[in-house]
């Protein structure tokens, strides 16, 4: 993921 | 993909299976209370971006309902009757503060952005979850062995952290670009905790 990437896992 | 959903799976069988075992033995006795408020200030600080962060349904469902089911377990551990009375404060002795500490400047140290708050914060909450099991594992050496359903819990967490392992290495070959480093370093640290449990725990079963 790049920086501010929306976190996709839990 | 469907080695995540397995771990997610696991991981909220581990709580409806704590849950489960202080509401039917009305005991929290050889439960770490430290471990269950880590984890609570785990998901508190991971999940802020439930507010702006909508990927989906099912994550942003996920995130309350863990946040929830770990509330709902300090909750019972702290004000249940009798649940309350029966734990054991000197078996959870564990020095938890030493992880919190080096967690939050870890966290402000090493994150994906050092201009964004939210980015220390969810830094923090990855590195504190690697060891949150520590006073739980802590507490089950010193109690000797752990209750049945005890065991059983901590397995589904372990197992949720093997499930994730290998959904990265799933990820990593079929999505491009796809590079996660703090989440890898701390997952496989978290993986390594579980070892000795896990060895102990197939032997355990083995017997019976």
């Amino acid at each position: 993921a790049t920086p501010n990437e929306p976190k996709d896992e839990l | 993909n469907a080695i995540r959903l397995a771990g997610d799976m696991s991981h909220m069988a581990s709580f409806f299976v704590l849950l489960f075992k202080i509401n039917k033995s009305k005991s929290v006795a050889g439960i770490s209370l430290k471990t269950q408020e880590l984890y609570v200030l785990v998901f508190c600080t991971r999940y802020v971006d439930i507010f702006w962060n909508h990927l989906s349904l099912y994550n942003s469902l996920m995130k309350v309902i863990f946040i929830a089911l770990s509330v709902m377990i300090v909750y019972v551990m702290r004000r249940g009757v009798p649940q309350r009375s029966t734990y054991n404060p000197e078996l959870d002795s564990f020095p938890h503060h030493w992880l919190v500490l080096p967690c939050v400047l870890l966290g402000v140290a090493i994150n994906q952005d050092p201009t964004s708050p939210f980015e220390m914060a969810w830094a923090f909450s990855i590195y504190l979850e690697a060891v949150a099991i520590m006073p739980q594992l802590h507490m089950v050496q010193k109690h000797g062995e752990a209750e049945n359903l005890t065991s059983h819990y901590i397995f589904l967490l372990g197992l949720y952290r093997v499930f994730y392992l290998v959904n990265w290495v799933y990820r990593y070959m079929t999505e491009d670009g796809y590079w996660q480093a703090i989440v890898w370093v701390s997952g496989a640290v978290q993986a390594v905790l579980y070892l000795d449990f896990f060895y102990n725990y197939v032997k355990s079963k083995q017997k019976d």
